[in-house]
Protein backbone atom coordinates (compact mmCIF):
# COMPACT_ATOMS: atom_id res chain seq x y z
CA UNK A 1 0.00 0.00 0.00
CA UNK A 2 0.81 3.59 -0.42
CA UNK A 3 3.63 4.61 2.37
CA UNK A 4 3.55 8.23 3.30
CA UNK A 5 7.26 9.12 3.34
CA UNK A 6 7.40 10.97 6.31
CA UNK A 7 10.38 12.51 8.21
CA UNK A 8 9.41 12.66 12.29
CA UNK A 9 13.04 13.62 13.62
CA UNK A 10 13.62 16.99 13.48
CA UNK B 1 10.87 8.76 21.13
CA UNK B 2 13.88 7.25 22.96
CA UNK B 3 16.26 8.37 25.15
CA UNK B 4 19.30 9.10 22.62
CA UNK B 5 16.89 11.19 20.62
CA UNK B 6 15.79 13.38 23.32
CA UNK B 7 18.86 14.04 24.47
CA UNK B 8 20.16 14.94 21.11
CA UNK B 9 17.14 17.02 20.47
CA UNK B 10 18.60 18.48 24.58
CA UNK B 11 21.78 19.20 23.53
CA UNK B 12 21.34 20.83 20.38
CA UNK B 13 18.72 22.97 22.78
CA UNK B 14 21.68 23.45 24.64
CA UNK B 15 24.11 24.67 21.66
CA UNK B 16 22.06 26.77 20.42
CA UNK B 17 21.28 28.66 23.96
CA UNK B 18 25.45 28.26 25.61
CA UNK B 19 25.64 30.32 21.93
CA UNK B 20 23.11 32.71 22.70
CA UNK B 21 24.53 33.39 26.14
CA UNK B 22 27.91 33.69 24.95
CA UNK B 23 27.53 36.15 22.45
CA UNK B 24 25.27 37.90 24.97
CA UNK B 25 27.12 38.11 27.64
CA UNK B 26 30.07 38.82 26.34
CA UNK B 27 28.52 41.41 23.80
CA UNK B 28 31.04 39.78 21.58
CA UNK B 29 30.52 37.28 18.47
CA UNK B 30 34.53 36.75 18.79
CA UNK B 31 35.52 33.78 17.34
CA UNK B 32 32.23 32.53 16.13
CA UNK B 33 32.05 31.88 12.70
CA UNK B 34 28.41 33.73 11.44
CA UNK B 35 28.98 31.69 8.17
CA UNK B 36 27.93 28.68 10.01
CA UNK B 37 25.20 30.22 11.93
CA UNK B 38 23.87 31.80 9.11
CA UNK B 39 24.06 27.96 7.28
CA UNK B 40 22.14 26.58 9.98
CA UNK B 41 19.36 29.10 10.02
CA UNK B 42 19.12 28.02 6.29
CA UNK B 43 19.16 24.35 7.25
CA UNK B 44 15.97 25.13 10.20
CA UNK B 45 13.95 27.06 7.62
CA UNK B 46 14.02 24.60 4.79
CA UNK B 47 13.37 21.69 6.71
CA UNK B 48 10.86 22.87 8.79
CA UNK B 49 8.82 24.31 5.99
CA UNK B 50 5.91 22.92 6.28
CA UNK B 51 5.59 25.10 9.49
CA UNK B 52 4.62 28.30 7.55
CA UNK B 53 3.17 26.23 4.85
CA UNK B 54 0.02 25.12 6.48
CA UNK B 55 0.34 26.47 9.87
CA UNK B 56 -0.78 24.05 12.76
CA UNK B 57 -1.81 25.02 16.02
CA UNK B 58 1.12 24.35 18.42
CA UNK B 59 -0.11 21.06 19.30
CA UNK B 60 2.76 19.49 20.18
CA UNK B 61 6.85 19.78 21.40
CA UNK B 62 7.78 19.06 17.89
CA UNK B 63 6.36 22.37 16.32
CA UNK B 64 7.74 24.33 19.19
CA UNK B 65 10.98 22.78 18.90
CA UNK B 66 10.83 23.70 15.24
CA UNK B 67 9.66 27.43 15.86
CA UNK B 68 12.71 27.54 18.76
CA UNK B 69 15.36 26.24 16.63
CA UNK B 70 14.18 29.00 13.62
CA UNK B 71 13.75 31.72 15.89
CA UNK B 72 17.05 31.55 18.02
CA UNK B 73 19.25 30.74 14.63
CA UNK B 74 17.55 33.67 13.19
CA UNK B 75 18.29 35.52 16.62
CA UNK B 76 21.62 34.58 16.71
CA UNK B 77 22.52 35.58 12.99
CA UNK B 78 21.13 38.74 14.27
CA UNK B 79 23.46 39.15 17.17
CA UNK B 80 26.47 38.43 14.80
CA UNK B 81 25.87 40.40 11.87
CA UNK B 82 23.89 43.28 13.33
CA UNK B 83 24.11 43.83 17.06
CA UNK B 84 27.50 42.68 17.81
CA UNK B 85 28.81 43.21 13.91
CA UNK B 86 32.03 45.12 15.13
CA UNK B 87 32.92 42.51 16.99
CA UNK B 88 32.48 40.03 13.61
CA UNK B 89 35.83 38.44 13.05
CA UNK B 90 34.95 38.66 8.80
CA UNK B 91 38.35 38.31 8.04
CA UNK B 92 38.88 34.74 9.40
CA UNK B 93 35.52 33.79 8.78
CA UNK B 94 36.99 33.29 5.33
CA UNK B 95 35.35 29.49 4.14
CA UNK B 96 33.51 29.92 1.14
CA UNK B 97 29.75 29.03 2.13
CA UNK B 98 28.79 28.82 -2.14
CA UNK B 99 31.40 26.23 -1.87
CA UNK B 100 28.77 24.59 0.88
CA UNK B 101 25.82 25.13 -0.25
CA UNK B 102 25.91 24.21 -4.05
CA UNK B 103 27.01 20.68 -3.73
CA UNK B 104 24.42 20.07 -1.00
CA UNK B 105 21.88 21.65 -3.38
CA UNK B 106 23.04 19.77 -6.40
CA UNK B 107 22.94 16.38 -4.54
CA UNK B 108 19.85 16.63 -3.25
CA UNK B 109 18.67 16.84 -6.37
CA UNK B 110 20.16 13.88 -7.41
CA UNK B 111 20.35 11.62 -4.53
CA UNK B 112 16.70 11.98 -2.41
CA UNK B 113 13.57 9.73 -1.75
CA UNK B 114 10.99 11.75 -3.29
CA UNK B 115 11.96 14.23 -6.38
CA UNK B 116 8.93 16.96 -5.08
CA UNK B 117 10.10 19.90 -3.95
CA UNK B 118 9.45 20.09 0.26
CA UNK B 119 11.16 16.42 0.03
CA UNK B 120 14.57 18.16 -1.92
CA UNK B 121 14.14 20.78 0.41
CA UNK B 122 14.57 18.12 3.40
CA UNK B 123 17.05 16.60 1.51
CA UNK B 124 19.42 19.66 1.15
CA UNK B 125 18.59 20.75 4.75
CA UNK B 126 19.90 17.39 5.84
CA UNK B 127 23.12 17.46 3.32
CA UNK B 128 24.00 21.27 4.62
CA UNK B 129 23.74 20.69 7.79
CA UNK B 130 25.82 17.97 7.81
CA UNK B 131 28.87 19.85 6.22
CA UNK B 132 27.97 23.41 8.25
CA UNK B 133 30.04 23.42 11.00
CA UNK B 134 33.38 23.58 8.56
CA UNK B 135 33.25 27.16 8.10
CA UNK B 136 33.16 27.17 12.54
CA UNK B 137 36.09 24.55 12.49
CA UNK B 138 38.09 26.61 9.76
CA UNK B 139 38.00 29.79 11.73
CA UNK B 140 39.14 28.21 14.65
CA UNK B 141 42.01 26.90 12.69
CA UNK B 142 43.01 30.14 11.42
CA UNK B 143 42.81 31.79 14.67
CA UNK B 144 44.85 28.93 16.14
CA UNK B 145 42.38 28.69 19.46
CA UNK B 146 38.95 28.52 20.98
CA UNK B 147 37.34 30.34 23.76
CA UNK B 148 36.59 27.68 26.12
CA UNK B 149 32.60 28.69 26.28
CA UNK B 150 32.60 28.16 22.04
CA UNK B 151 34.52 24.55 22.83
CA UNK B 152 31.54 23.68 24.97
CA UNK B 153 28.87 24.84 22.15
CA UNK B 154 30.91 22.93 19.52
CA UNK B 155 30.68 19.86 21.91
CA UNK B 156 27.26 19.75 22.36
CA UNK B 157 26.51 20.82 18.67
CA UNK B 158 28.92 17.54 18.04
CA UNK B 159 27.12 15.54 20.52
CA UNK B 160 23.67 16.30 19.15
CA UNK B 161 23.97 14.76 15.55
CA UNK B 162 26.16 11.99 17.41
CA UNK B 163 23.48 10.96 19.84
CA UNK B 164 21.09 11.22 16.69
CA UNK B 165 23.04 8.20 15.72
CA UNK B 166 22.45 6.06 18.53
CA UNK B 167 18.75 6.75 18.23
CA UNK B 168 18.74 5.60 14.77
CA UNK B 169 20.76 2.92 15.64
CA UNK B 170 17.82 2.52 18.48
CA UNK B 171 14.86 2.80 15.73
CA UNK B 172 16.56 0.26 13.32
CA UNK B 173 16.93 -2.18 15.98
CA UNK B 174 13.52 -2.16 17.36
CA UNK B 175 11.76 -0.04 15.29
CA UNK B 176 12.82 -1.05 11.99
CA UNK B 177 13.19 2.22 10.87
CA UNK B 178 15.82 3.43 8.67
CA UNK B 179 16.32 7.16 6.86
CA UNK B 180 19.30 6.44 5.18
CA UNK B 181 20.01 10.07 3.88
CA UNK B 182 20.10 11.36 7.55
CA UNK B 183 22.02 8.66 8.93
CA UNK B 184 24.51 8.97 6.21
CA UNK B 185 24.32 12.73 6.67
CA UNK B 186 24.47 11.96 9.93
CA UNK B 187 27.86 9.76 10.05
CA UNK B 188 29.66 12.19 8.00
CA UNK B 189 28.55 15.06 9.99
CA UNK B 190 30.02 13.41 13.45
CA UNK B 191 33.05 12.70 11.81
CA UNK B 192 33.80 16.35 10.84
CA UNK B 193 33.67 16.89 14.49
CA UNK B 194 36.39 13.67 15.66
CA UNK B 195 39.48 15.80 15.91
CA UNK B 196 37.40 18.23 17.90
CA UNK B 197 36.36 16.23 20.42
CA UNK B 198 39.82 14.74 20.92
CA UNK B 199 40.76 18.12 21.45
CA UNK B 200 37.83 18.75 23.77
CA UNK B 201 38.32 15.32 25.66
CA UNK B 202 42.19 15.88 26.44
CA UNK B 203 42.30 19.93 26.68
CA UNK B 204 38.99 21.45 27.94
CA UNK B 205 38.50 18.92 30.23
CA UNK B 206 41.18 19.48 32.12
CA UNK B 207 40.54 22.94 32.11
CA UNK B 208 42.85 23.93 29.64
CA UNK B 209 42.37 26.16 26.53
CA UNK B 210 42.53 24.86 22.77
CA UNK B 211 45.25 26.09 21.00
CA UNK B 212 45.78 24.36 17.84
CA UNK B 213 49.31 24.28 16.68
CA UNK B 214 49.70 27.47 14.58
Amino acid sequence: GYYKYKHDEL
Amino acid sequence: MNIFRLFGDLSHLAAIAILLLKIWKTRSCAGVSGKTQLLFAVCFITRYIDLFLHFVSLYNTEKVMKLIYISASVFTCYLIFFKFKATYDGNHDSMRAEFLIVPAAGLACLINTKFDAIEILWTFSIYLEAVAILPQLFLISKTGEAETITSHYLFAQGSYRALYILNWIYRYHYESHVDTIAIVAGVVQTILYCDFFYLYITKVVKGQKIVLPA
